[in-house]
C-alpha cells in the first residue's frame, strides 16, 4: 500500500462569522495576519502565520491553534498540499 | 477587431493558420471529413467579443503578441504571489508554458502576422497563476471562484494525478466554491467551468476517480486524433461531456498554439489542448446569447454534440435519443450548431434534486464475482421542489471498503435499460482504502426518465493474488438524481437529437412558444404578476429590470447587463456604443468604457486613443492628465513632448534658457563664469566650458591639475583635461607610456614607471655593484631586459 504522508503549511481557511475587522480581530489576538477572503465565499478568511514551520508533516500545535476556540470562528482547517498535474 | 462574413473560405495571415487543421478544411477538393464548425460559427458573426475567460494554471504571458490584444488584467490573478499579475515564472526547462499554451488555444488574436488563431479571436483572456506553488484546497477555492461577475468561463487542465492509483477530488472550499460559481456567478446565470478529462490513459487511470472532472459542476472534455481515434493518453469515462481534437500518434495532425517567450508551439496536446478548444467554442455560443445559464450551456453541448468519424466501440443511442460513449461522451463538438442552438435558447427550467437512498443492507463482494443492488426510484415524485421527471446528471454516491481497491469495477444500468461504467479495474490502484462516499456520476442517461428500477452492479476480479479472508463489501449507495420536473426543453429549441447532418445549415423555421396553460414555475424576474413559461423572457411583468434584444424580446434581470444603464420605468437602455456603463445614451455619459476604449474623465466619452495632455491608464482604461508642463506623456511623471516654450530634461519639461544661463526654477540665471553653457550655478554644473577653460571630470579648469594630462584631440567637440594611466604620477598624454614622474617605490624608465623593489634588492644582495653588475656593464649585458632591471643603478649610470 501506498503510504501518503500530508504536508501541512502555515496557512489556514477560516469561517468567521461577523465581518472583515471581527475577522481581523481574531488574526491579531493569535498572532495571524489575515490575508484575505476567500474568492468569492462569504465569510471564509485566508490565514497565515509566519511563526510556524511552512511545511510540516504534523499539524501545528501552539498557542494560536486556540483560535478554533473562539466562539466567532464557526469552521478552521490548516491547509494540506495537493498534488496537482498539469494535463 | 477583425470580422467575417460571406460564404468565402476564411483567411488570416498569421503564419500558422493554414496549418490549423482542426478550424478550418485546408483541402477544398472534398468536403471535410468532420470539423468543429468554427469557421461557421465565426461566419455568423460570433468571435467570442464580450465574453471573458480566464485559465486556471500556471500564469499566462500577457506579453505574448497573439495574447496582449485580449489580454484582460481583470480576469487575471497571481494566486500564488498574491498579486495581480500573473505573469509566467521564467525556468531554463520552461516548466509553466502551459497556462500560455492554453490561453491561445482560446483567443489568440488573429491576422496580426503572428502564429496562430484562437477559436474565441475577440474574446477577453486572462490567466490565475496557481499551480507555480503548493496548491492546498484554498488556492483552488480561490481560483474557480476569482471575480465570477466578471469571468464567465474558467478552463483548467489539470487535476490529482492520472496515474492509475490516485482518487481524489475538491475538498470543502473548493466544492463549496464551485457551487457558489454557479449559483451567484455571472450575476445568477452561474460560472462555466471547463474541465480537461483525465490523461492516464497508459497507466489505466478511469477519470471517475478525479472528482474534478466528474463534478457536476465540470464540463468535462476529451480529446481525439485527427482521424478520430482515441489518443494513447485518453481515459474512458462516463462523466465526459463532449470532445474536441488534440494531438494524437506522432502521424497525426497536431494542435497549434502560443508558447513562452513570445513563441508559437505545435507540441501542445492531451486533454490539455482540447478543455481550451472547448472553452473558446463556449464563448462563441455565449456571444450568441449572453443569458445562457450554466446548465444551459451543458445542454446546448449535449444537443449539438455528434459521433460524426469519432471510433469507439461502445457507441450507444440511449433512450432519450442522444448518441453517447465513454470515450468522447456525446462526441465532437460542433460550434455553429451550438450558435445556432443559443441564438434561439429558451432557458431549461430550474433544476431538481432527488437524493433517493438506498437499503444499507451491508453485501460482500466476493472475489471473481459481482454484487448486485436493485433500487426502484420514484423521482421525488411525491415532493414537488425536489421531483426530476427529465434527467441530466445522475451521481452515485458509494461506500465501498476493499483489500484492493484497483480490482473493482462498477456499473449502473438506468430504467431505460442504459449501462454506463463508473469505474473500470486500475491495474496500479492496491489502495486498501475502497471508496469513502465517493461519488461517480454519469452523463449517459441525459434526458431520460428517472423514475424506475436502477441497478448498480459492483465486479471485483482479483488481478493478483489476495487475501480472500477479507472480501470487499458494499456498504451503501444513494442516487442523486438531478433535471427537471417538465420537459427541459421549449419548442423553439427543439431540433433532431440523434446525428446533425453537417451540411443542413438551414435553421429550422422557429416557433412561438405556446404556452397558453402554462403551470410551471416562473424566473425569479419575473413579478408577482406571472409569466407564460419558465425563462426570463416569459416574464408578464419585470421583478427588477428588463431589456430588449434585436428581434423585440423582453428579457427580465436583476441588473442592466453591460452596455446598458437604468432608464426610467424598469426599463434598460443601451449605452453609447464604445461605453460599457454610462449614465444615458449619450457619447459623453460614459462611466467606464469597453475593452480598447479609454474614458476621458473629462469628457465622460470613450475613445481608442487619448487626446495630447493625457496618457492612457492601461489598468483603469481611462485617459489621464499629463502633468502641467508636457503636450505628451507615457504616464504622470514621464514628459515625451513639451509644451512651446518648454525642452525636454530627462523626463521633465523645463523653460529654455539662452547659452550661457540655466533655469533656477524661477529665472534664466547666468553659468559661472568658467562654463560656456551648464545646468546650475556652479562650476562643476559645466554642460561646456569657456573660451581658455577645459572640462577636467565634470568641472572647467584654466590648468590640468596633477595627474591630468591636457588632449588636444578635441574627441568630444572640445579640448579637455584627461586623467593620467593609472601607474603615472604626472604624464604628457595617455596610456603608460608617457609618464613624466612615477609613485614612490617605481622609477621612471623610458616613459614608463617599473617597480623600483628587484634593483634595490640586487644593490643590498651580497653581489656587490662592483663585482656582478660591473661586469654586466662591462660586457654589454644591460640590453638584457631582466639583467637591466637587476642592475638597473650601475646600467644607467653614467660613466
Amino acid at each position: 500500500p501506498v503510504c501518503r504522508t500530508r504536508v501541512y503549511t502555515n496557512h489556514w481557511a477560516v469561517k468567521i462569522a461577523g465581518g472583515f475587522q471581527e475577522a481581523n480581530r481574531i488574526a491579531n489576538k493569535y498572532g495571524f495576519i489575515n490575508i484575505g477572503q476567500i474568492g468569492a465565499l462569504k465569510d471564509y478568511y485566508h490565514f497565515y502565520h509566519s511563526r510556524t514551520i511552512k511545511r510540516s508533516v504534523l499539524s501545528s500545535r501552539g498557542t494560536h491553534s486556540f483560535i478554533s476556540m473562539e466562539p466567532k470562528v464557526e469552521w478552521i482547517q490548516q491547509q494540506v498540499v495537493k498534488k496537482r498535474i498539469k494535463r | 477587431d477583425f470580422e467575417l462574413s460571406g460564404a468565402q473560405s476564411t483567411y488570416f495571415n498569421d503564419p500558422k493558420w493554414p496549418s490549423m487543421w482542426y478550424m478550418h478544411c485546408s483541402d477544398n477538393t472534398h468536403p471535410c471529413q468532420s470539423d468543429m464548425n468554427i469557421e461557421g460559427a465565426w461566419k455568423r458573426g460570433y468571435t467570442g467579443r464580450d465574453v471573458v475567460v480566464t485559465i486556471l494554471d500556471d500564469g499566462i504571458e500577457r506579453t505574448h503578441p497573439d495574447l496582449v490584444k485580449n489580454y484582460d488584467s481583470q480576469a487575471s490573478f497571481d494566486v500564488n504571489g498574491n498579486d495581480f499579475d500573473p505573469m509566467p515564472r521564467y525556468d531554463a526547462s520552461n516548466e509553466n508554458k502551459h497556462g500560455t499554451r492554453c490561453a491561445g488555444e482560446v483567443a489568440a488574436a488573429a491576422n496580426n502576422s503572428h502564429c496562430t488563431v484562437g477559436i474565441a479571436f475577440n474574446a477577453k483572456i486572462g490567466g490565475v497563476r496557481m499551480l507555480d506553488g503548493d496548491v492546498t484546497d484554498m488556492v483552488e477555492a480561490k481560483s474557480v471562484g476569482f471575480n465570477p461577475q466578471y469571468v464567465a468561463i474558467y478552463s483548467a487542465s489539470w487535476g490529482p494525478d492520472d496515474d492509475g492509483k490516485t482518487v481524489d477530488g475538491p475538498a470543502p472550499l473548493t466544492r463549496q466554491a464551485f457551487e457558489t460559481g454557479v449559483r451567484l456567478g455571472r450575476r445568477g446565470l452561474g460560472s462555466v467551468f471547463v474541465w480537461a478529462s483525465g490523461n492516464g490513459g497508459r497507466s489505466k487511470d478511469h477519470c471517475s476517480c478525479d472528482g474534478y472532472t466528474n463534478s457536476i459542476y465540470t464540463i468535462s472534455i476529451s480529446s481525439t486524433a485527427e482521424s478520430g481515434k482515441k489518443p494513447w493518453y485518453l481515459e474512458e469515462c462516463s462523466s465526459t461531456l463532449a470532445t474536441t481534437y488534440s494531438s494524437g500518434e506522432s502521424y497525426d495532425k497536431k494542435i497549434i498554439t502560443t508558447d513562452l517567450r513570445q513563441r508559437c508551439t505545435d507540441n501542445h496536446t492531451g486533454t490539455s489542448a482540447s478543455a481550451p478548444m472547448a472553452a473558446g467554442i463556449i464563448a462563441l455560443a455565449l456571444e450568441a446569447n449572453p443569458f445562457l445559464t450554466w446548465r444551459d450551456v451543458q445542454h446546448v453541448i449535449v444537443r449539438t454534440s455528434r459521433a460524426g468519424h469519432l471510433s469507439a466501440n461502445d457507441w450507444k443511442i440511449n433512450a432519450a435519443g442522444f448518441k453517447v460513449s465513454h470515450l468522447y461522451g456525446f462526441g465532437l463538438m460542433d460550434a455553429e450548431a451550438m450558435v445556432m442552438e443559443a441564438e434561439k435558447w429558451t432557458t431549461v427550467p430550474q433544476q431538481h434534486v432527488c437524493v433517493e437512498s438506498t437499503d444499507r443492507q451491508i453485501k460482500t463482494i466476493r472475489p471473481s464475482s459481482a454484487v448486485r443492488s436493485i433500487y426502484k426510484a420514484s423521482g421525488c415524485s411525491d415532493n414537488p421542489n425536489h421531483h426530476v421527471n427529465y434527467l441530466e446528471h445522475v451521481v452515485v454516491r458509494i461506500t465501498i471498503t476493499h483489500p484492493r481497491r484497483g480490482d473493482l469495477a462498477i456499473y449502473l444500468t438506468s430504467p431505460s435499460g442504459t449501462r454506463s461504467q463508473l469505474l473500470a479495474n486500475r491495474l496500479f490502484d492496491h489502495s486498501m482504502e475502497g471508496f469513502k462516499n465517493w461519488e461517480f456520476m454519469t452523463i449517459h442517461c441525459w434526458g431520460e426518465k428517472a423514475a424506475g428500477e436502477w441497478m448498480l452492479e459492483v465486479f471485483d476480479t482479483p488481478s493478483q493474488l489476495r487475501n480472500f479472508k477479507t472480501p470487499g463489501k458494499l456498504k451503501e449507495w444513494s442516487l442523486v438524481l438531478y433535471g427537471t420536473s417538465i420537459p427541459p426543453y421549449s419548442p423553439t429549441n427543439d431540433f433532431p437529437r440523434v446525428e446533425r447532418v453537417r451540411s443542413s445549415r438551414v435553421e429550422d423555421p422557429t416557433e412561438d412558444y405556446v404556452t397558453d396553460d402554462y403551470s410551471g414555475p416562473c424566473d425569479p424576474e419575473c413579478s408577482k404578476v406571472g409569466c407564460d413559461g419558465p425563462g426570463p423572457d416569459h416574464c408578464n411583468d419585470c421583478l427588477h429590470y428588463y431589456y430588449k434584444m434585436k428581434n423585440n424580446t423582453r428579457i427580465c434581470v436583476s441588473s442592466c447587463p453591460p452596455g446598458h444603464y437604468h432608464a426610467d420605468k424598469k426599463r434598460c437602455r443601451k449605452c453609447a456604443p464604445n461605453c460599457e456603463s454610462c449614465i444615458g445614451s449619450h457619447t459623453n455619459q460614459c462611466l467606464s468604457c469597453k475593452y480598447g476604449y479609454f474614458l476621458n474623465e473629462e469628457t465622460s466619452s470613450c475613445a481608442t486613443t487619448c487626446p495630447d495632455g493625457f496618457y492612457q491608464d492601461m489598468n483603469k482604461n481611462l485617459c489621464r492628465k499629463c502633468s502641467e508642463n508636457c503636450r505628451t506623456c507615457t504616464d504622470s511623471q514621464n514628459c515625451t513632448e513639451c509644451k512651446h516654450g518648454l525642452s525636454l530634461h530627462g523626463s521633465r519639461c523645463t523653460v529654455t534658457c539662452e547659452d550661457g544661463k540655466y533655469y533656477s526654477g524661477k529665472d534664466c540665471e547666468p553659468c559661472h563664469r568658467f562654463c560656456a553653457t551648464c545646468s546650475g550655478a556652479g562650476a562643476d554644473t559645466c554642460i561646456t566650458c569657456s573660451e581658455g577653460y577645459f572640462m577636467e571630470d565634470g568641472k572647467c579648469v584654466q590648468t590640468c591639475s596633477n595627474s591630468y594630462y591636457f588632449d588636444h584631440s578635441l574627441e568630444s567637440g572640445y579640448k579637455s583635461c584627461k586623467r593620467c594611466a593609472a601607474t603615472c604620477l604626472a604624464c604628457s598624454g595617455p596610456g603608460d607610456r608617457n609618464c613624466t614622474s612615477c609613485p614612490s617605490n617605481y622609477l621612471l624608465d623610458t616613459g614608463a614607471c617599473i617597480l623600483g623593489a628587484i634593483c634595490k634588492d640586487a644593490t643590498e644582495e651580497s653581489w656587490a655593484e662592483g663585482s656582478f653588475c660591473m661586469l654586466v656593464k662591462k660586457n654589454n649585458l644591460c640590453q638584457r631586459k631582466v639583467l637591466q632591471q637587476l642592475c638597473c643603478k650601475t646600467c644607467t649610470y653614467q660613466g
